[in-house]
Protein backbone atom coordinates (compact mmCIF):
# COMPACT_ATOMS: atom_id res chain seq x y z
CA UNK A 1 0.00 0.00 0.00
CA UNK A 2 1.45 3.69 -1.20
CA UNK A 3 2.70 5.32 1.95
CA UNK A 4 0.21 8.70 2.22
CA UNK A 5 0.96 12.02 3.15
CA UNK A 6 1.73 12.47 7.05
CA UNK A 7 -0.63 15.83 7.69
CA UNK A 8 2.43 17.40 9.95
CA UNK A 9 4.83 17.03 7.08
CA UNK A 10 2.23 18.90 5.04
CA UNK A 11 1.83 21.48 7.68
CA UNK A 12 5.45 21.79 7.89
CA UNK A 13 5.55 22.86 4.20
CA UNK A 14 3.21 26.29 4.65
CA UNK A 15 4.11 29.43 3.81
CA UNK A 16 2.70 30.91 6.74
CA UNK A 17 5.60 28.52 9.27
CA UNK A 18 8.53 30.09 6.95
CA UNK A 19 9.79 32.41 8.93
CA UNK A 20 12.97 32.89 6.57
CA UNK A 21 10.79 35.53 4.82
CA UNK A 22 11.61 37.81 7.22
CA UNK A 23 14.90 38.21 6.96
CA UNK A 24 14.52 39.08 2.99
CA UNK A 25 15.60 42.82 2.12
CA UNK B 1 25.62 75.90 32.65
CA UNK B 2 26.08 72.07 32.13
CA UNK B 3 26.56 70.67 28.91
CA UNK B 4 23.76 68.47 27.83
CA UNK B 5 24.21 65.47 25.53
CA UNK B 6 22.66 66.98 22.06
CA UNK B 7 21.64 63.35 21.10
CA UNK B 8 20.19 60.52 23.33
CA UNK B 9 19.59 57.35 21.67
CA UNK B 10 16.11 56.56 21.48
CA UNK B 11 14.73 52.55 21.87
CA UNK B 12 11.81 51.17 21.34
CA UNK B 13 9.22 50.44 23.66
CA UNK B 14 10.23 47.33 25.44
CA UNK B 15 13.70 48.05 24.26
CA UNK B 16 16.29 45.47 26.63
CA UNK B 17 20.15 45.75 26.62
CA UNK B 18 21.71 43.60 23.98
CA UNK B 19 23.94 41.64 26.90
CA UNK B 20 20.80 41.12 28.57
CA UNK B 21 18.79 38.90 25.49
CA UNK B 22 22.46 37.32 24.69
CA UNK B 23 22.57 36.16 28.37
CA UNK B 24 19.22 34.40 27.91
CA UNK B 25 18.93 33.50 24.15
CA UNK B 26 21.29 31.76 21.41
CA UNK B 27 22.34 34.82 20.13
CA UNK B 28 25.58 36.82 20.85
CA UNK B 29 25.32 40.56 21.44
CA UNK B 30 26.15 41.56 18.09
CA UNK B 31 24.08 39.59 16.67
CA UNK B 32 21.34 40.98 19.16
CA UNK B 33 22.55 44.39 17.90
CA UNK B 34 21.90 42.90 14.36
CA UNK B 35 18.21 41.75 14.83
CA UNK B 36 17.22 45.20 16.49
CA UNK B 37 18.19 46.56 12.89
CA UNK B 38 15.30 44.18 11.65
CA UNK B 39 12.82 44.35 14.10
CA UNK B 40 13.22 48.34 13.97
CA UNK B 41 12.73 47.92 9.91
CA UNK B 42 9.52 45.75 10.31
CA UNK B 43 7.64 47.28 13.70
CA UNK B 44 8.29 51.13 11.87
CA UNK B 45 6.74 49.75 8.54
CA UNK B 46 2.88 50.55 9.08
CA UNK B 47 2.13 52.24 12.91
CA UNK B 48 5.62 53.25 13.63
CA UNK B 49 5.87 53.00 17.23
CA UNK B 50 8.72 50.73 17.79
CA UNK B 51 6.13 47.98 18.41
CA UNK B 52 5.16 44.41 16.01
CA UNK B 53 1.03 44.85 15.30
CA UNK B 54 -0.28 42.07 13.60
CA UNK B 55 -0.15 43.91 10.27
CA UNK B 56 3.71 44.58 10.12
CA UNK B 57 4.49 40.79 10.58
CA UNK B 58 1.84 40.00 8.14
CA UNK B 59 3.75 42.40 5.53
CA UNK B 60 7.09 41.32 6.78
CA UNK B 61 6.38 37.75 6.05
CA UNK B 62 4.46 37.78 2.80
CA UNK B 63 4.56 41.43 1.47
CA UNK B 64 1.07 42.16 2.33
CA UNK B 65 -0.17 43.54 5.61
CA UNK B 66 -3.58 41.74 5.01
CA UNK B 67 -2.90 38.43 4.40
CA UNK B 68 -4.39 36.39 6.93
CA UNK B 69 -2.95 33.09 7.57
CA UNK B 70 -3.70 30.63 10.24
CA UNK B 71 -0.35 29.81 11.10
CA UNK B 72 1.50 33.27 10.88
CA UNK B 73 -1.21 34.16 13.02
CA UNK B 74 0.12 31.32 16.03
CA UNK B 75 3.41 32.70 15.28
CA UNK B 76 2.37 35.82 16.23
CA UNK B 77 0.31 34.63 19.37
CA UNK B 78 3.28 32.42 20.78
CA UNK B 79 5.85 35.80 19.60
CA UNK B 80 3.55 38.28 21.93
CA UNK B 81 4.77 36.21 25.14
CA UNK B 82 2.89 39.05 27.08
CA UNK B 83 0.03 38.86 25.40
CA UNK B 84 -0.90 42.26 24.70
CA UNK B 85 -1.47 42.21 20.84
CA UNK B 86 2.07 43.04 19.79
CA UNK B 87 5.11 42.19 19.84
CA UNK B 88 8.30 43.89 21.43
CA UNK B 89 11.94 43.61 21.36
CA UNK B 90 12.64 41.12 23.96
CA UNK B 91 9.69 39.21 22.76
CA UNK B 92 11.30 39.15 19.43
CA UNK B 93 14.44 37.97 20.15
CA UNK B 94 13.54 34.96 22.98
CA UNK B 95 11.38 34.04 20.61
CA UNK B 96 13.60 33.85 17.23
CA UNK B 97 15.75 32.51 19.64
CA UNK B 98 14.24 29.08 19.64
CA UNK B 99 14.90 29.00 15.61
CA UNK B 100 18.49 29.65 15.98
CA UNK B 101 20.60 26.75 15.04
CA UNK B 102 22.65 25.81 18.14
CA UNK B 103 18.72 26.16 20.05
CA UNK B 104 18.30 22.50 21.88
CA UNK B 105 15.65 19.99 19.61
CA UNK B 106 13.94 19.52 22.56
CA UNK B 107 13.11 23.79 22.84
CA UNK B 108 11.84 23.58 18.77
CA UNK B 109 9.90 20.27 19.48
CA UNK B 110 7.95 21.99 22.51
CA UNK B 111 7.78 25.28 20.26
CA UNK B 112 6.40 23.40 17.44
CA UNK B 113 3.85 21.68 19.87
CA UNK B 114 2.41 24.60 21.42
CA UNK B 115 2.10 26.10 17.64
CA UNK B 116 -0.21 23.02 16.19
CA UNK B 117 -2.20 22.92 19.80
CA UNK B 118 -4.12 25.74 18.28
CA UNK B 119 -6.52 26.04 21.15
CA UNK B 120 -4.25 25.90 24.28
CA UNK B 121 -5.38 22.64 25.46
CA UNK B 122 -2.28 21.16 25.84
CA UNK B 123 -3.10 18.22 23.10
CA UNK B 124 -3.33 18.51 19.40
CA UNK B 125 -6.61 17.37 18.97
CA UNK B 126 -7.99 15.34 15.63
CA UNK B 127 -10.11 18.40 14.84
CA UNK B 128 -6.80 20.71 15.21
CA UNK B 129 -5.31 18.50 12.94
CA UNK B 130 -7.87 19.19 10.16
CA UNK B 131 -7.99 22.84 10.33
CA UNK B 132 -4.47 22.52 9.99
CA UNK B 133 -4.57 20.06 7.00
CA UNK B 134 -7.16 22.55 5.55
CA UNK B 135 -5.79 25.73 6.28
CA UNK B 136 -2.44 24.62 4.05
CA UNK B 137 -4.78 23.21 1.18
CA UNK B 138 -6.11 26.75 1.09
CA UNK B 139 -3.15 28.43 1.13
CA UNK B 140 -1.39 26.26 -1.77
CA UNK B 141 -3.94 26.03 -3.89
CA UNK B 142 -3.80 22.25 -3.60
CA UNK B 143 -6.93 20.49 -4.17
CA UNK B 144 -7.64 17.19 -1.99
CA UNK B 145 -11.00 15.24 -1.54
CA UNK B 146 -12.59 15.52 1.36
CA UNK B 147 -12.22 11.94 1.85
CA UNK B 148 -8.33 11.70 0.97
CA UNK B 149 -8.16 14.73 3.63
CA UNK B 150 -10.31 12.41 6.41
CA UNK B 151 -7.71 9.66 5.62
CA UNK B 152 -4.25 11.28 6.16
CA UNK B 153 -5.91 13.22 9.32
CA UNK B 154 -7.02 9.91 10.71
CA UNK B 155 -3.67 8.02 9.38
CA UNK B 156 -1.56 10.88 11.06
CA UNK B 157 -3.76 10.70 14.42
CA UNK B 158 -3.42 6.38 14.44
CA UNK B 159 0.53 7.12 13.79
CA UNK B 160 1.56 9.57 16.77
CA UNK B 161 -1.45 8.88 19.05
CA UNK B 162 0.33 5.65 20.49
CA UNK B 163 -2.40 5.13 23.38
CA UNK B 164 -5.01 5.53 21.42
CA UNK B 165 -6.87 8.01 23.11
CA UNK B 166 -8.02 10.35 20.34
CA UNK B 167 -5.58 12.92 21.12
CA UNK B 168 -1.44 13.90 21.04
CA UNK B 169 -0.18 14.74 23.99
CA UNK B 170 3.40 16.31 24.18
CA UNK B 171 5.04 12.86 25.13
CA UNK B 172 3.78 11.04 21.84
CA UNK B 173 5.17 14.15 19.92
CA UNK B 174 8.56 14.28 21.18
CA UNK B 175 8.45 10.08 20.42
CA UNK B 176 6.97 11.21 16.74
CA UNK B 177 9.49 14.16 16.14
CA UNK B 178 12.36 11.91 16.91
CA UNK B 179 11.33 9.44 14.57
CA UNK B 180 11.19 11.93 12.10
CA UNK B 181 13.36 14.81 12.72
CA UNK B 182 12.35 16.26 9.30
CA UNK B 183 9.24 17.76 11.06
CA UNK B 184 11.38 20.31 12.65
CA UNK B 185 13.33 21.77 9.54
CA UNK B 186 11.03 25.02 9.73
CA UNK B 187 11.69 25.30 13.42
CA UNK B 188 15.46 26.23 12.30
CA UNK B 189 15.98 29.38 10.29
CA UNK B 190 19.91 29.10 9.24
CA UNK B 191 20.04 32.76 8.62
CA UNK B 192 19.94 33.55 12.22
CA UNK B 193 23.72 32.15 12.11
CA UNK B 194 24.62 34.95 9.64
CA UNK B 195 22.30 37.92 10.82
CA UNK B 196 25.29 40.33 11.67
CA UNK B 197 26.09 39.67 7.88
CA UNK B 198 22.62 40.07 6.85
CA UNK B 199 22.54 43.92 8.74
CA UNK B 200 26.03 44.61 9.37
CA UNK B 201 24.94 48.49 9.57
CA UNK B 202 23.64 48.44 12.79
CA UNK B 203 26.89 46.92 14.19
CA UNK B 204 29.24 49.22 12.54
CA UNK B 205 27.17 51.96 13.75
CA UNK B 206 26.50 50.27 17.01
CA UNK B 207 23.50 52.61 17.90
CA UNK B 208 21.29 53.97 15.73
CA UNK B 209 20.46 58.12 16.32
CA UNK B 210 16.51 58.75 15.35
Amino acid sequence: RPALMNAFELISTSQGLNLGTLFEK
Amino acid sequence: MGCWLSKQVKHTPGYEEPAVLAAETAFTVSEVEALYELFRKISYSIFKDGLIHKEEFQLALFKNSKKNNLFADRIFDLFDLKRNGVIDFGEFVRSLSVFHPNTAQDEKIAFAFRLYDLRSTGFIEREELKEMVLALLNESELCLSDDLVETIVDQTCKLVDSNSDGKIDPIEWKEFVRKNPSLLKNMTLPYLKDITMAFPSFVMSSEVDD
